[in-house]
C-alpha cells in the first residue's frame, strides 16, 4: 500500500459521495447518466465477487462493500425515488450500453490472465470500467451546461484514475515481480477518456465560471 | 506472482 493508491481510493469514494450528496440535497439527478451508474455497479459486482472468500485486507473489503452500496443507492435514487426520478434526463441518456458490454465481454474471453470463470469476470470488469464513463460524457456533451457538482464528480473520477497510474509506476519501481499489463492498458485508456473533459473543467475553474462544453 | 498481482487493487 502506498500514498498514491490510498489517495486514489479516497478520491474514488469522494466522487461517489459528491454525486450522492448532490442527488440527496437537490433532489435532482439532472445531468447524471443512469447508464454510466448501472455500468459502474456491474463493474463492482463482477470484480468484487470474491468478497466472501478471498480476504485480502479489511481495507479492501470495506471499500468493496462501500462502493457497491453507494452506487446501488445512486441507482435507487434515480429509478425509485419519487422526486428524483422525475428529474432524470431520459431523452438525452440514450447511449446503448450493449455496445460497451458485448465488446468487453468478448475481449475478456480472448485476452485474460487465466481461463477461469472468476478471472474472466474480473478481466471483464477491468475492461468495462475503462469505458463506463462514456454514456456520462455523451450526456454532458449533449446537455452542454454542466452544473458544478456533476463537473466535480467527473473531475474526481479522472483524478482517481490518474493516481492509480502513479500507484502502478510506484509499485513497478519498488516491487520486483509486479506486472499487470491488462490493468495498465485499460487504466491508460480510461484516464485518456477524461483528458478532453479535464481541459474544459480546468479552463472553467481558472476563469472561475460555469463549466460549458463546446458543441 | 505475475498476472494475479493486480487482484489486490480495487
Amino acid at each position: 500500500m502506498n500514498i498514491f493508491r490510498v489517495s486514489a481510493d479516497i478520491l474514488h469514494l469522494l466522487s461517489i459521495l459528491v454525486l450522492l450528496l448532490k442527488i440527496h440535497a437537490t433532489k435532482s439527478c439532472a445531468g447524471i447518466s443512469l447508464k454510466t451508474q448501472e455500468l459502474y455497479l456491474a463493474v463492482f459486482v463482477t470484480r468484487y465477487l470474491d468478497l466472501f472468500w478471498n480476504f485480502h485486507s479489511l481495507y479492501n473489503s470495506v471499500f468493496k462493500v462501500v462502493y457497491i452500496a453507494t452506487s446501488s443507492m445512486i441507482i435507487w435514487y434515480m429509478k425509485r425515488h419519487r422526486g428524483v426520478k422525475q428529474t432524470y434526463d431520459k431523452d438525452h441518456d440514450t447511449f446503448r450500453y450493449l455496445f460497451l458490454i458485448v465488446p468487453c465481454a468478448v475481449l475478456a474471453l480472448i485476452v485474460n490472465g487465466r481461463f477461469s470463470l472468476f478471472e474472466i469476470l474480473w478481466t471483464f470488469s477491468i475492461y468495462l470500467e475503462a469505458v463506463a464513463i462514456l454514456p456520462q460524457l455523451v450526456l454532458l456533451q449533449r446537455t452542454k451546461n454542466v452544473d458544478n457538482l456533476t463537473g466535480n464528480y467527473v473531475f474526481l473520477l479522472g483524478l482517481y484514475r490518474a493516481f492509480y497510474i502513479l500507484n502502478w509506476i510506484y509499485r513497478y519501481a519498488t516491487e520486483p515481480h509486479y506486472s499487470a499489463w491488462i490493468v495498465w492498458l485499460s487504466g491508460l485508456v480510461q484516464t485518456g477518456l477524461y483528458l478532453d473533459f479535464f481541459y474544459y473543467y480546468l479552463q472553467a475553474w481558472k476563469q472561475s465560471k460555469k463549466l460549458q462544453l463546446p458543441s | 506472482t505475475g498476472k494475479g498481482e493486480a487482484h489486490d487493487e480495487l
